[in-house]
């Protein structure tokens, strides 16, 4: 996941 | 991370230790429904499927794995535990959340922000965690009696998502082009949907009577 994507959060 | 984000991750993991709380060790799972349970299941299995292509972080795989197994074992204990599966009122529970998965499934199809089998899944998996909470609300405004565990474990499941919502507004404000329309709209109708129970809530925690929701 690049850096502002919103993929990182659960 | 930030504070809003790891509040709503620990309010959400709250809520299902609450649940599965209540399930182990009373043995029962009176006036929870399956049917939102099964959602939540389905929620996290399409939302997690790069649990294993892309690693983020140890928390991040930590938590993945901590719902996923929760979600499932409380469904599971529901469907198949000799003593917890009498307490469930199947005859209340009767929301058709088929009704609730096909509409995201479509809606995904249409609107997601890359058409990719994951992006997808992922953006179906937002839209049924919005309206995941109904056969719940609709089973509580069934059964008059709330316990109080399971008032708690909605109002935290409701809490989660309200918290994340701060995290996206922190997030815009620190991160260039940190702009994601659908996960937040599917993150302020979710929360929506609590506004009644929220109300009712704290109504009931405000003159410290039992929670009733009106028919």
């Amino acid at each position: 996941a690049d850096e502002n994507d919103v993929k990182d959060e659960l | 991370m930030n504070i809003f984000r790891l509040a709503g991750d620990m309010t959400h993991l709250a809520s299902v230790l609450v649940l599965l709380l209540k399930i182990h060790t009373i043995k029962s799972c009176a006036g929870v429904s399956l049917k939102t349970q099964e959602l939540y299941a389905l929620v996290f299995a399409t939302r997690y499927l790069d649990i294993v292509t892309d690693f983020i972080s140890v928390y991040n795989t930590v938590m993945k794995l901590i719902f996923l197994g929760s979600s499932f074992s409380i469904v599971w204990y529901i469907r198949h535990h000799r003593v917890v599966r009498r307490s469930y009122d199947k005859d209340q529970d009767t929301f058709r959340h088929y009704l609730l998965m096909i509409p995201c499934m479509l809606l995904a199809l249409f609107v997601h922000e890359k058409f990719t089998f994951k992006e997808v899944m992922w953006t179906f998996s937002l839209y049924l965690e919005a309206v995941a909470i109904l056969p719940q609300l609709v089973l509580l405004q069934r059964t008059r009696n709330i316990d109080n565990l399971t008032g708690q474990y909605v109002f935290l499941l409701g809490a989660y998502r309200g918290l994340y919502i701060f995290n996206w507004i922190y997030r815009y404000f620190t991160e260039p082009h940190f702009v994601h329309w659908i996960t937040w709209i599917a993150g302020v109708v979710q929360t929506l949907l609590y506004a009644d129970f929220f109300y009712y809530y704290f109504e009931s925690w405000k003159n410290n009577v039992r929670l009733q929701l009106p028919a």
